[in-house]
């Protein structure tokens, strides 16, 4: 009955996800290898296709009108990076409110002290975030707005300082991570288990959350084990790869402050400011 | 709460997302 309990776990937590995460690591990786028949994704590998390609951008979360004349205040010197960039943060913000609501339908999760709610989400999103981009990278680029555009490596290198800093340690990171080939019903529990991280600066009550995390961890090793049954060690080398997460959350967040200083032009996102506020 | 308002209505607002 126990391993019964885990895997109705494992079951709740991927609907959630396929219900919150519109772009799955499945759909993603159909549309990398080019098998989604006529639809493939529109490239953007310089200047001229990123302005062809800026259509695609944030046409779900914007109005037109707001866009253009966000558009035309970012034309100055330098515009293209900051508007891309902010393009960025829109999807980001968007990500934030998908994650949340994925937070919320892991059990327990809102019984739990709001304002541990609270911090679980500040510390735990952005390395949501960047786990969640895995899949949507390979080793020459990365899908975005969607799966509607994909952008290469190459290009993103090519931006000025420090946006092109960027990218890089995810795409590093990501190539490693891919070689696990979790499947989306792994991910899902590995993302639940980072949310459900005790250890976050400023917890109340720790042990409700210890408590549930060790559930979703004893549900994600039993997975791991049933769909992964020749992958020796799985289970280790996922917790193992929380660590070099916290880092390029880090460094992330210190390259954005950065940012704020540097670009008199940047406006950064009200939840994403509040996300990284005192954040490290 | 004030330092973290968006997040709280994220969290306790469950139908109509918050207007982003």
């Amino acid at each position: 009955p126990e391993a019964a309990d885990l895997r109705a776990l494992a079951r709740h937590l991927y609907e959630a996800y396929l219900k919150y995460f519109p772009l799955t690591k499945a759909k993603a990786r159909a549309i990398l290898s080019g098998k989604t028949g006529d639809s493939a994704p529109f490239v953007i590998h310089d200047m001229k296709s990123l302005m062809e390609g800026e259509q695609f951008i944030n046409c779900r979360q914007m109005p037109i009108q707001e866009h253009q004349q966000q558009t035309s205040a970012l034309t100055a010197a330098h515009g293209v990076e900051l508007r891309f960039f902010h393009s960025c943060q829109s999807r980001s913000a968007e990500a934030v409110r998908e994650v949340t609501e994925f937070a919320k339908s892991i059990p327990g999760f809102v019984d739990l002290d709001l304002n541990d709610q609270v911090t679980l989400l500040k510390y735990g999103v952005i390395e949501v975030l960047i786990i969640m981009m895995a899949p949507l990278m390979n080793k020459d680029g990365t899908l975005i707005s969607y799966g509607q555009i994909f952008m290469t490596r190459e290009f993103l290198k090519s931006l000025r300082k420090p946006f092109c800093q960027m990218m890089e340690p995810k795409f590093e990171f990501s190539v490693k991570f891919n070689t696990l080939e979790l499947d989306d019903s792994d991910m899902a529990l590995f993302l639940a288990v980072i949310i459900l991280s005790g250890d976050r600066p400023g917890l109340l009550n720790v042990k409700p959350i210890e408590q549930l995390q060790e559930t979703v961890l004893h549900s994600l090793e039993l997975q791991l084990k049933l769909n992964h049954p020749d992958s020796l060690q799985l289970f280790a080398k996922l917790l193992q790869k929380m660590t070099d997460l916290r880092q390029i959350v880090t460094d992330h967040v210190h390259l954005i402050q950065l940012l704020k200083k540097t670009e008199v032009d940047m406006c950064l996102h009200p939840l994403l400011q509040e996300i990284m506020k005192d954040l490290y | 709460k004030e330092k973290h308002k968006i997040l709280h209505q994220l969290l306790q607002n469950s139908t109509s997302p918050v207007d982003l």
